[in-house]
């Protein structure tokens, strides 16, 4: 990926290419061009850097953990990575001594509740699950009931993956945030939207539409150890104050780290 | 959107009669705009725009009455040049075929496994679907579950190495009078060394009849490396692009062909079995720029 020269050596046309070449997409470029040309930048590198640091600072990455339990929905496209890391978050949440529930709430896609059952097994957590083709909405339903009788710290939800043209599936996904605000008494403590990091402009469409449905609190910023630095994140940021607050790193159980600025600056820059 | 930036530029056109040097910039600039809002490489865009220019500059286009449907056509026949035709699957009967699935993590692959058995059951053709994803949880137990519902047949007894695994399905295939076989593997990096020596060594021990790159539609500015990446690994001989039903323009589609030379053979528009379409440049064109 586009790597930029210190200071002085990178022309406007670097710092073009960089940035597009990095999915900041041509509204932010343009932008952020024009800002260099007002401000007769002389360190136009350094200015880039302030300018997305600043936008990183401008959102708060902590995570919500008031209440019990805990209560976590994780939505988003087809293969972005809700699942596994559903698995990662468990295993972060049952390494801190916290009693972990998962909830199956994909009861669509083939083999999608064999899948969250196997990271069950491996994390030796609860699993509440019904039979493929079941109602989603009564799963979770289930799923919260159990974890309120077994008086659970953190509950993880999985959805099934869809695309935001899919109205329909959009108005399933709302369904899903009020039985769960409804079985709880207040709102989900996040509802993080996972977010692929090689995705390009959809990704504004995907933001756009999903906190349209739900209340999208933040996001997982999956497949930061591929060749794709996630830098369409940052006008997503600037333009919907929406953080990020968990990034995937990889397909095991500890691929996961809290939001990190300098890590996720350093692996752009 | 990519479309409304393209109308722009083409009433822009239009609005002007006759071309002057700053009409044909300014509407270029709308023109690369939505490309690179479409998710095409900045790479390629450059390229475009450098080709469309050239040929917009001549004193044909300058001295035409209808220079905007030069213009326009230029940046059709450009983009179609690039594009390509459909290319069928490269079945040849009474052999072995492998077709060969690979990929980024989470592209679609397995899902378009299952369905290009099913384009080939209705085309009268039995292909053999073989679990070869030894990694993720439970893959093996998602391609036998689209199998059985779609009836289609599946490689079952897979053993948890990928060389002896083939090894073995060949020889069921033999028994069996099966012909074609899809081949479902682990979604992987291109920068991940490991995983990328494990698929040549794959490619290196069996023949394949189509070793196909499935992506998301939605991929942005770093399909280009990606494509690239597998394409050195293996000698890719087309790509399937899934996710069609989603509102991404699918610039990586160009980006894929223009890096790899490769032909698209198709694209995915949906999460059921008959989701697949044969691939047609028209339409992804007119997704593109509207
Ligand atoms: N390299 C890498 N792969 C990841 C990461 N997160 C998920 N994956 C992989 O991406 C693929 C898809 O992950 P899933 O968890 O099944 O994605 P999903 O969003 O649940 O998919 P659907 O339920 O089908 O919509 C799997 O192969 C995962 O191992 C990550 O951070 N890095
Ligand atoms: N909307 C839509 N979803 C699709 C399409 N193709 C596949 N999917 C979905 O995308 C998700 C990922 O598909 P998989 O087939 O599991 O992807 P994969 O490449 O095998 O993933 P890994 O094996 O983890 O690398 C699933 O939810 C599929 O149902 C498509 O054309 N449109
Ligand atoms: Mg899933
Ligand atoms: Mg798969």
């Amino acid at each position: 990926r586009k790597i930029l020269k210190r200071k002085t050596d990178s022309t406007i046309d670097d710092i073009e290419e960089f940035l597009i070449e990095n999915n900041f997409g041509v509204e932010f470029t343009e932008h952020f061009l024009e800002e260099l040309k007002e401000n007769r930048v002389k360190d136009p590198v350094g200015f880039l850097r302030k300018k997305i640091e600043d936008i990183l600072d401008s959102v708060d990455t902590s995570l919500s953990l008031d209440g019990r339990p805990i209560v976590f929905l994780f939505v988003g496209t087809n293969g972005s990575g809700k699942t596994t890391s559903i698995a990662k978050v468990a295993y972060f949440f049952r390494n801190q001594g916290k009693k972990v529930l998962l909830i199956a709430g994909d009861t669509f896609r083939a083999a999608a509740i064999e899948q969250l059952t196997k990271w069950a097994d491996k994390l030796n957590v609860p699993i509440v699950k019904q039979q493929l083709g079941s109602d989603p909405a009564s799963v979770v339903f289930d799923g919260l009931e159990s974890a309120l009788k077994k008086k659970v710290d953190v509950v993880l939800i999985d959805s099934a993956g869809r695309v935001e043209t899919k109205k329909n599936l959009m108005n399933e996904l709302s369904k899903l945030q009020r039985v769960i605000e409804k079985k709880i008494g207040r709102s989900a403590n996040e509802v993080l939207l996972v977010l692929d990091a090689y995705t390009g402009q959809n990704a504004v469409e995907q933001v756009e539409v999903f906190t349209q449905a739900v209340n999208v609190t933040g996001i997982v910023l999956t497949k930061l150890d591929g060749s794709s630095s996630g830098g369409i994140i940052v006008p997503i940021i600037e333009r919907y104050k929406i953080p990020v607050k968990f990034i995937g790193v990889g397909e095991g159980i500890g691929d996961l780290k809290l939001f990190d600025k300098e890590f996720y600056i350093n692996q752009l820059m | 959107s990519l479309k409304n930036n393209l109308q722009k530029a083409f009433k822009f056109f239009r609005s002007k009669g006759r071309l002057s040097e700053q009409d044909i910039k300014e509407g270029l600039r709308e023109i690369r705009v939505a490309l690179l809002e479409a998710d095409v490489n900045y790479k390629i865009v450059k390229e475009v725009i450098k080709r469309v220019e050239e040929q917009a500059r001549s004193q044909k286009v300058i001295e035409s009455l209808t220079p905007a449907e030069q213009i326009i056509t230029i940046l059709y026949n450009e983009l179609v040049a690039i594009l390509g035709d459909a290319v069928p699957l490269n079945i040849v009967p009474n052999e072995t075929n492998l077709i060969m699935l690979v990929g980024l993590q989470g592209n679609g692959k397995t899902t378009t496994a299952a369905k290009l058995a099913y384009f080939l059951k209705n085309q009268g053709k039995k292909a053999l679907l073989i679990p070869f994803d030894f990694k993720r949880p439970a893959a093996k137990e998602q391609l036998v579950a689209l199998a059985e519902k779609n009836g289609l047949e599946v490689f079952r007894d897979t053993l948890i190495e990928p060389v002896p695994t083939l090894e073995k399905a060949l020889s069921y295939m033999q028994k069996n009078g099966i012909q074609i076989a899809i081949i479902d593997t682990a979604g992987r990096k291109e920068i991940d060394e490991e995983m990328m020596r494990e698929l040549s060594d794959v490619y290196a021990k069996f023949k394949f009849s189509d070793v196909l790159f499935v992506s998301d539609s939605t991929i942005g500015q770093g399909a280009l490396k990606v494509a690239k990446g597998f394409s050195e690994i293996v000698d890719l001989t087309g790509g399937i692009f899934t996710k069609f039903d989603s509102s991404a323009k699918g610039g990586a589609i160009l980006s894929f062909r223009y890096v790899t030379g490769k032909p698209i053979k198709f694209v995915g528009t949906g999460e059921k079995i008959t989701d697949l379409e044969v691939f047609y440049p028209d339409r992804v064109i007119s997704r593109i720029v509207g």
